[in-house]
């Protein structure tokens, strides 16, 4: 059955979109297909793959608001063995729309809900990546209710530890409400700087902590670091403005290396579930 | 009378609470009196400076959710002629504690209506600076109802014009609903590669957005870059680490000279009101 990762971290600019686009073209060049959910009212993640929507135009808001509209109809083609379900700036406004299920308890499954009809169709994809807002209201929830491992990015710099930590308790709550299955697959280092004191205090912080709950009945209890730690390299942030990947953009810089070998890390670190 | 900026830009991670801190900190180095406001739920301002409260200590939540507390009784020195609202991590709770004025008109103005009893007193302060969290929610509107001048951080990035623009259109409704003398200062360069052409090309483009201001009656209308960036430099991640201003931390590298040249020409070039 296809794995299901939110890539999550409520902390804003610590490269989620970035990893959620180079991350998911890595693995269809590893011969996975992939569908990316661009769960962010910024729609950065679209606007990264050259989809600049109308509000009229079928996206996330619709899947979310209105019961009738399917997955199908709102899922594009951006590459090859690569869809996306894209978002709009009018999603900022979906948890309004959301409301009343929220009153029937039912307003964090309205994502998989949806989804989950495609699970069983003989041409699923492989692998699902949601990129998630800088927040942990409900459109997170959502995503956390699909998934079944939960991917960080972090960059580290003071008080990462301290966001990762209540982003691991909100996985927590949902784990327990919602989504036994839900588990912490690990951290991405992005924007990494090696050579800094600073990171490799955070980093050394980080170890200890994920130490902390090897064993536990903890959902990061088989959390990792991924290697390898994704460089700074401007690059990177260049490549979205040309509507491509890293690997369309600039295939031999040091970003793309960086997330080829994530791709394979992931595809080998099947999380424990 | 005090000059009041919002610190904003509802982008994550692109250097707010980095230039709140370190603008406030040059300005008393310039013999100025300095108050800081921690209005983002994160409370990193806070803690930058070595606060870390209990929900129990009187903070800028009970600022503005309880009637009868007043600024005097929150407000803290943490250096000389600097001094600090802090926030504590249940200011994310103060959206709902406002509901009920939200509904009379008046929950955009309770930031205002605490603060400018401040104003008018002998040992008022001659800068009010307010670090805003990366949202255009109600904390923001409390922000820029008190502000008179907007100061936004911006890292030359894809999309960083995307993300000005839906700022300024916000900035524009509060300014003709609530706050006639609302103007944008201008914007600082944050994390600035100056030798990249992705950030050239971003600051060209930026150049002609304010460019078809000028003379337009809009806030931004006298909007500039300010002189000089904010050069990347690993120091200024490093030095809340160690709860100090890049001043006290590392007073000669190039972040302490930047900070203190934009702290000369936020000085130098008062918005015309
Ligand atoms: N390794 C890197 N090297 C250089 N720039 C990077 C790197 N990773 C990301 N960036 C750039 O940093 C900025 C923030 O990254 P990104 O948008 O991926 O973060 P995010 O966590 O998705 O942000 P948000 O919280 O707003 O959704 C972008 O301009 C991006 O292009
Ligand atoms: N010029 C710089 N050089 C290097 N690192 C920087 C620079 N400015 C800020 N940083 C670091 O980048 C990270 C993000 O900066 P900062 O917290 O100031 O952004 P922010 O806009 O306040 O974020 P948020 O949206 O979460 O409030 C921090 O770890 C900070 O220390
Ligand atoms: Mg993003
Ligand atoms: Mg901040």
């Amino acid at each position: 059955s296809p794995r299901i990762l939110a890539v999550m971290n409520q902390k804003g600019g610590v490269g989620k979109t970035t990893t959620t686009a180079n991350l998911a073209a890595g693995l269809t060049y590893l011969d996975q297909k992939v569908l990316v959910i661009d769960m962010d009212p910024q729609a950065h993640l679209s606007l990264h793959f050259g989809l600049e929507l109308a509000s009229t135009d079928l996206n996330l808001y619709q899947l979310l608001a209105e019961d009738e509209v399917t997955v199908q109809e709102v899922i594009r083609e951006v590459g090859s063995n690569l869809s996306i379900i894209p978002a709009q700036v009018n999603l900022a406004g979906v948890e309004a729309e959301l409301a009343p299920k929220v009153i029937t308890g039912q307003a964090q499954r309205v994502l998989a809900d949806k989804v989950e009809a495609l699970l069983q169709t003989p041409d699923r994809p492989d692998y699902i990546i949601i990129d998630c807002p800088p927040s942990l209201g409900l459109l997170a929830i959502n995503a956390l209710t699909l998934a079944r491992e939960v991917v960080v990015p972090l960059q580290a710099h003071f008080l990462a530890l301290q966001g990762l930590s209540k982003l691991f308790e909100t996985i927590q709550l949902i784990q327990q409400g919602f989504n036994p299955k839900l588990r912490v697959g690990g951290v991405v280092l992005c924007m990494h700087e090696a050579n800094t004191i600073l990171a490799s205090e955070v980093v050394a912080d980080l170890m200890n902590f994920l130490e902390a709950g090897r064993g536990q009945d903890v959902p990061w209890a088989d959390a990792v670091i991924y290697e390898p730690p994704i460089r700074r390299n401007i690059k990177l942030a260049e490549s979205p403005s040309f509507g491509k990947t890293i690997f369309e953009y600039a295939p031999h810089c040091a970003g793309a290396r960086d997330y080829e070998r994530l791709a394979k890390s992931i595809l080998s670190t099947p999380t424990a579930s």
